[in-house]
């Protein structure tokens, strides 16, 4: 590591974000969380914390900004120089850190989309690191090192390399052993604004195992068809459904373990379902929504359900994409109303009764679509069949979830047995795999 | 080809002065960068990106110039103390 000639003389700074892209995707929430876990970054390895203020007086003023913009470093433009940042001291400008506006700025963890843009959180860490008084390193394992590397994996379980904790220890210390990252979360520049949530803790193993439920009771809290396949929720796990309708494992898998970023005190999932527009994934837990990309939640979640235009207190107990029209619905009890995945809004005129699809009973379980075209809806025990756009259910309704889904030998039904429909094993037992 | 090559070595230069491999030119001086001077420079370069040390301004030394990257200079300093040298020196 390389260390500039000056340091901070105190360990709790503050930071301000001064403006934002004009152009960017990454909501206004997602750059405070990305750069609130640069910061964090290196106040995980040092004794430094980190505050966010809602003044221009913060130690460090973050900018989005282009070409000239008053100081010796102007920008170029998208490609070339993509940020830079002021070493600490008295000046003004001192730990200011400035990105080039005119650069696409995204969140891709993963380098899912190489060369569509420049990943935030990995250009803030190695700036904030300038602003803390490190120079480029020539380590190639270095966060320091002057080039832009692409991503550096999901910003809350970061661990700065080697070099560049050693040299961020030697400047300010080791971190004091008693200190709790959350001691320096962000403070709110809004008082009225929502509260920026936090990715749960990383917890590559747990020790303890809720007990699993009974397949065969159905009574599921949500259902989601995801990428072809079916996820039947129930409390904290989850069984999978392949394209074949073969189960991958009569054993529940664990939700935690599989969707990363839901909080790990959840009862149940109240609703999920696959948006229609990018395929990411939206789960419901009471009054709130956090939106996936694969299994990781975005940052910024969870976000109130009153941002998507629904009432505040809103439990939405069902959500499904109903082929006909492509539309999205989004229900609580006896009532639903229409969503627009393209407008981000609940279309005007709603809510409505949930009485629009005949057959079915009012606080459902939840509502998806099969690959068969065919949309069914749960409660309890039971299904209902809704074929292609039909709004009447399908003759033979209903039938018996944990029979049909679950391939439970003599589940109850409220209906007279019928032949079962996909593909299953010999007598009706499933062909698992693993 | 010569018109060429001497575009690649003034973008090197350029590149070289920007982050720091090279002193910023002094406006009281009337001086020549020598070829030794430059092939240093560009050694420094090529040790801090983890290339081979050519000396050279060859293909993968340009492509690394032409990386997306930090504004900061990766020597700092090196001009100031340049020109502090030339100074002594006189």
């Amino acid at each position: 590591y390389a260390l500039s000639d000056t340091v901070w003389k105190k360990k709790d700074l503050t930071w301000h974000i001064r403006s934002f892209p004009l152009s960017s995707t990454l909501p206004h929430d997602h750059i405070r969380n990305l750069l609130f876990y640069a910061f964090r970054a290196w106040s995980n390895t040092s004794a430094l914390t980190f505050r966010e203020v809602h003044s221009e007086d913060a130690d460090i003023l973050v900018d989005f900004s282009r070409s000239y913009h008053d100081d010796a470093y102007p920008f170029d433009g998208p490609g070339g120089t993509l940020a830079h940042a002021f070493f600490p001291g008295e000046h003004p400008i001192s730990g200011d850190t400035h990105f080039d506006d005119e650069e696409t700025w995204i969140y891709d963890p993963e380098n899912m989309a190489p060369g569509r843009g420049t990943d935030l959180f990995a250009v803030a860490v190695h700036e904030f690191g300038h602003a803390l008084g490190l120079a480029h390193s020539s380590a190639q394992e270095s966060i320091m090192i002057p080039y832009y590397q692409g991503p550096v994996g999901l910003p809350h379980q970061y661990r700065l390399p080697l070099d560049d904790a050693m040299g961020v220890e030697q400047i300010y210390g080791k971190r004091h052993p008693g200190f709790h990252p959350d001691d320096d979360r962000p403070a709110l520049p809004d008082p009225t604004a929502p509260p920026i949530p936090d990715f749960p803790p990383y917890q590559p193993t747990q020790h303890t195992h809720p007990p699993s439920p009974d397949r065969c009771k159905a009574h599921f809290d949500a259902i989601a068809n995801i990428r072809g396949e079916m996820f039947f929720f129930k409390q904290k796990h989850f069984w999978r459904m392949q394209p074949s309708r073969n189960l991958v494992s009569l054993e529940p898998a664990q939700t935690l373990r599989f969707w990363n970023g839901l909080p790990h005190d959840f009862k149940a999932i109240d609703a999920v379902y696959e948006r229609i527009n990018d395929s990411q994934i939206v789960f419901f837990i009471g009054s709130y929504y956090w939106v996936f990309y694969e299994t990781q939640v975005n940052p910024g979640y969870p976000r109130p359900v009153s941002d998507l235009g629904l009432p505040a207190n809103t439990v939405v107990g069902a959500a499904f994409v109903w082929p006909h029209n492509g539309k999205t619905y989004l229900l609580e009890k006896n009532q639903y109303w229409r969503y627009d995945d393209q407008l981000g809004h609940v279309e005007p005129g709603y809510p409505k009764s949930v009485n629009l699809w005949e057959g079915v009973p009012t606080d459902l379980d939840d509502v998806t679509r099969w690959n068969d075209g065919n949309t069914y809806f749960f409660k309890g025990t039971q299904y209902w069949g809704f074929s292609a756009g039909n709004v009447q259910s399908d003759a033979g309704y209903p039938r018996s979830a944990s029979q049909d889904w679950m391939y439970c030998q003599g589940a109850p039904t409220s209906s007279p047995p019928a032949p079962r429909h996909g593909v299953g094993g010999d007598k009706g037992m499933c062909i698992c795999q693993g | 080809v010569r018109s060429s090559n001497g575009h690649k070595i003034s973008k090197g230069v350029e590149w070289l002065t920007r982050y720091g491999y090279l002193p910023q030119p002094d406006p009281m001086a009337a001086r020549l960068q020598t070829q030794e001077e430059l092939a240093d420079a560009v050694r420094t370069m090529q040790r801090f990106a983890g290339l081979p040390m050519t000396g050279k301004l060859d293909s993968k030394t340009l492509e690394m110039m032409n990386q997306p990257r930090c504004s900061l200079p990766d020597i700092i300093g090196t001009s100031e103390l340049m020109r502090r040298r030339r100074r002594r020196r006189r």
